[in-house]
């Protein structure tokens, strides 16, 4: 799964998502990224949030949608994201999944919930500062 | 320190980061960049988590999900459960710019889109076929069933449902290969 925030020069954000979903999925089921507020969010007056990771969970809290609206209170991104993932973490304390944000300023940052197999997260971040797109992580 | 203009995507997929910002770069919307850098995974597949051929579900088809939004206006457009489309982010633009709705799914979703223009294929190809066939090869183990039998820990369907619903501990499949 891709999910996808763009800040434009002027502040204007919009987000995305795109995935195949989980393998040997019951026929018909959807996961989170299609699901606004839970697979991304956007709103250019506070920021975009991204989620990947087990949809059948993080969809029932909707992380992206809180993850904006915690900026909207003048959060940073990186405590939106984790405040998201706390969120979720609170009833399953091993799901498998991460958060990307970012501000109407070009701040960012991102967050992921630990679970076996997986205790670091990767993205990738483009803007002035550097030509070539540049891979980042951040510990869960 | 922060800079705008910013692109930044889940996971390592620098070609679809890439590709994002140089439509930024060149005078590009938001929306435009967004939808570049999805679509960039959709054909190249990204960790098999993107796009076509990948992601079997239990009949062996392999369907798209996927969703744009635009900060300014609050507009949104998303398809889940699209079958026989590759350009699913491409899709869910058309969803958002071509109807009032703001989510549309499955095989409607996939005649929606055929009207609009998009190419009807196969999703599916040697790598999904493999991924399914070892599936059912494992007595379809790992699935999503519960309180049904045969014992779906055990045994591939069809399902029937239990009478008594036993409360179980939630198996994580999810990984870094098959997530959302």
């Amino acid at each position: 799964t891709i999910g996808m925030i763009a800040v434009d020069q002027d502040g204007h954000v919009a987000a995305g998502t795109s995935t195949n979903g989980m393998s040997h999925k019951v026929p018909g089921r959807v996961g989170d990224s299609p699901i606004v507020g839970a697979g991304a969010y956007a709103d250019s007056s506070a920021g975009g949030a991204a989620a990947t990771g087990d949809g059948d969970i993080m969809m029932r809290f909707l992380p992206s949608y809180l993850a904006v609206e915690l900026m909207r209170t003048g959060a940073d991104p990186s405590a939106a994201c984790k405040m998201a993932i706390s969120r979720i973490k609170r009833h399953y304390s091993e799901f498998f999944g991460a958060i990307i944000c970012a501000n109407t300023t070009g701040h960012y940052g991102a967050a992921c919930n630990k679970s076996p197999g997986f205790s670091q997260f990767h993205f990738m971040v483009s803007n002035s500062e550097s030509d070539a797109p540049l891979l980042k992580s951040v510990d869960c | 320190h922060a800079s705008l203009p910013l692109v930044i995507n889940t996971w390592p997929f620098k070609n679809a980061t890439a590709a994002a910002w140089s439509v930024l770069q060149s005078g590009g919307s938001m929306l435009d960049a967004v939808q570049e850098g999805c679509a960039r995974c959709e054909v190249e597949q990204c960790d098999g988590t993107v796009g076509y051929g990948g992601s079997p579900d239990e009949s062996g088809e392999t369907t798209l999900d996927a969703l744009i939004m635009n900060g300014d206006t609050m507009e949104v457009g998303a398809v889940a459960d699209l079958r026989r489309i590759k350009n699913a982010i491409g899709v869910a633009r058309a969803v958002m710019e071509r109807t009032d709705h703001t989510l549309l799914v499955g095989e409607s979703a996939s005649v929606f889109a055929e009207n609009m223009g998009f190419l009807a294929e196969d999703l599916t190809t040697n790598k999904s076929v493999n991924i399914f066939s070892q599936w059912l090869g494992s007595n379809c183990q790992p699935n999503y069933r519960k309180n049904v039998f045969p014992d779906p820990s055990q045994s591939c369907g069809p399902y029937k449902p239990r009478a008594m619903l036993k409360e179980t501990e939630r198996a994580q499949h999810a990984n870094a290969h098959s997530h959302d």
